[in-house]
């Protein structure tokens, strides 16, 4: 039977920073990403979502938890210049991804890891996702828990569990 | 010279889709994606920021403009019982992604991506990212002008332009 989903990677090293607030409009992402590149701050997840009438949405991104310092100095630097209404910055979170293949033509990929979070009682705190990559940020405490509880939904267990 | 950029993929053939203001708790996730996979509905990329004190955010997914007929029937099915504030669907729209290898090392991916497209006017609406891309949601109307931009930005184009 050809599995779909590979395997389950994850990693409690990262911290979880949003800029709240930024203006939706060109040159803003260039502002925030560009400097941060200057300063050799590695960047692994980068999530926004759509803005509203006020033309200002939030920017979240991750980095090892070893560049949280950097990449706050960073924007400590655009506060003047960006506008926006804050950062917030959050160490004690997880990225899991359920890593496969040709995962656009697999929704079921998706909904059972959304609904084996959901089943643990383990919220969802950002997604993003890639044809061979559905990522989410958890509540670190829930690490082990949400990646015991994927392998078995997934049937990627070593063994039956009893 | 190794590149680190492989290629530009673009795909105007999506439509976006947000549900606003869906509760932040567990479970939500897994009652939106549960019945779109379940209708068969093949979604590409899905996003989702964090909430602010309103313990609500926004659920942004693409699914090919031939499904979204189908993906709206599914979401008004869900409307009594999620207790979002609408849905909200855009099929002018274009994914572009830049495609590579081991960019979480190569902060500068990203930066020369936003860069390109803010320097051509062009607004970033929605950002998801994983290890081997870096996709934005921009407008349908500037899908030529982002690609070639990002062609000449990362050194793939065929011959030197003039
Ligand atoms: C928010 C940010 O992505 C903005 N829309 C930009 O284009 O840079
Ligand atoms: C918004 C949604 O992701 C919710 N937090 C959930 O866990 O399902």
């Amino acid at each position: 039977e050809q599995k779909i989903v590979s395997g389950i990677a994850y990693s409690p090293d990262e911290a979880k920073i949003t800029l709240l607030g930024v203006p939706d409009r060109p040159g803003v992402a260039a502002s925030i990403f560009g400097p941060l590149a200057d300063a050799a701050v590695n960047v692994d997840m980068i999530v926004q979502n759509i803005s509203h009438e006020d033309q200002s949405t939030d920017m979240t991104f991750t980095v090892g938890k070893a560049d949280l310092d950097r990449a706050m100095s960073v924007l400590d630097g655009l506060k003047d210049e960006l506008g926006h209404d804050g950062v917030q910055a959050e160490t004690n979170v997880t990225k899991v991804s359920v890593v496969g293949v040709g995962m656009r033509s697999q929704p079921g990929v998706a909904k059972t890891m959304f609904e084996t979070l959901a089943d643990k009682g383990i919220n969802i705190e950002v997604i993003s996702t890639s044809e061979i990559k559905v990522s989410v940020l958890i509540g670190g405490d829930y690490t082990e828990l949400a990646v015991r509880a994927l392998h078995t939904a997934y049937g990627l267990d070593a063994e039956p569990s009893d």
